[in-house]
This record gives C-alpha cells, structure tokens and sequence, in this order.
C-alpha cells in the first residue's frame, strides 16, 4: 500500500 | 523578523549567511511544486514569501554596500557540505517515490531539520546576542515546535493521515532547539541578554 502524502504542509 | 532587523539596523551581526542559504535551497527544492499543483492561496503566498525573504535576506548579507560589512566572515565557518551531501543521500535512499521532484521534496524536509546549526554555532560564537536575532531564532523554531502539536491534531482528526518522513524529520529538527530554549527563557526570565555558554 503507498503511503498517500498531501503535500499541503509548509 | 531577520528580513526587518537587517533592513532597519542596517546590521547583521550575528546573522548566519550560512544557515539563510541552506533555507533558500530548502524553500526552492521544495516549493518546485508551485509550477504543478496549487493547494491554496495562503499556501502559494506562504510559499512565495519563504523563498522570497530569504532570498532578501542573502541579498542584503552579501551585497548590501553598508550590511555587508557586518557579516561574521571569520566566525560563520560552518561547512555546510557535511549536511546537504548527507541530506542528499539520505533523499535518494529513503523517500516515498524515485523521482527528481520527489527526492528534492524529501532532501528538503531532511536539510531544514538541520539547516539551523550554523546558525547555532555562530550565536555560541557571539558573545552578546542581538535581541532580535534571538527572537529570530526563537520564533522559527517555535513555528516549527507548533507543526508538533499540528500533526497530533491532524491525525486524531483526519483519517489516514500519516507521513513518518515528516514527522521524525520534524522532531529531530525541534530537539536540536531544545538547548537554545532554554537559554532563551533563562536569558528572558533574568533579564538579560542572551549569550549561549561555550
């Protein structure tokens, strides 16, 4: 399983 | 706040060139995604003002006809190519995904937990810290001490939310404030200027 990241973070 | 004290004192002593470098290779490396995605206004601004200040900032140090002068050539001797090559490495064997934009997002997140060390050493090397300077440093790592307390929230509330890089990157990078805050709330509680012991 691919660990989803939200890039939404500064 | 640094961008502020260096254009209104006309002075960065004290300032670590080094520390605003590896920052601005942080910020671009990492910001690479303001040409693909878009999150949000505040993110895309966020993003804009973090690499543009410290762009300023290095600007100032380095070529500012009176800043310039100010500069702690001789104390600000940090080698900073024993943090990116590690970084560098450590992008390209740990991360999430083997591509060029997502081995820069992951050499980013592991050269900012360290980026502030030449910084650190240079205040050790001073021996009466500006006042600002040491709320300069203060408040960046309390900004990032902050992220702690954020992901905590994010993960009691937001299903499958988790990004281990991340959070271990950013407790390492929180831990090596932990000596600086406790000066700083010594120097605070005293009242008197901050100076690290050697």
């Amino acid at each position: 399983e691919k660990e989803e990241e939200k890039k939404d973070e500064l | 706040v640094l961008l502020l004290k260096i254009h209104a004192t006309k002075n960065c002593s004290g300032v670590s060139l080094k520390t605003q470098e590896l920052y601005a290779i942080v910020f671009v490396t990492r910001y690479l995604d303001l040409l693909f995605s878009f999150i949000s206004l505040y993110n895309t601004i966020m993003k804009l003002i973090f690499i543009g200040s410290s762009a300023c900032i290095i600007w100032y140090i380095r070529f500012h006809r009176v800043v310039s002068q100010t500069y702690d050539r001789e104390q600000d001797t940090f080698r900073v190519i024993f943090l990116i090559l590690p970084c560098l490495l450590l992008g390209i064997f740990i991360n999430h995904e083997f591509t060029i934009t997502e081995i820069l997002w992951t050499f980013s997140i592991y050269l900012e937990a360290v980026a502030i060390l030449p910084q650190l050493v240079l205040l050790q090397r001073t021996k009466n810290v500006d006042t600002l300077t040491g709320n300069y440093v203060f408040l960046l790592g309390g900004y990032r001490a902050l992220y702690l307390l954020n992901w905590i929230y994010r993960f009691l509330t937001e299903p499958g939310y988790r990004q281990w890089i991340v959070w271990i990157s950013g407790t390492i990078q929180t831990a090596i404030y932990c000596d600086f805050f406790y000066y700083y709330f010594q120097s605070w509680r005293r009242n008197e200027k901050l100076s690290l012991p050697s």
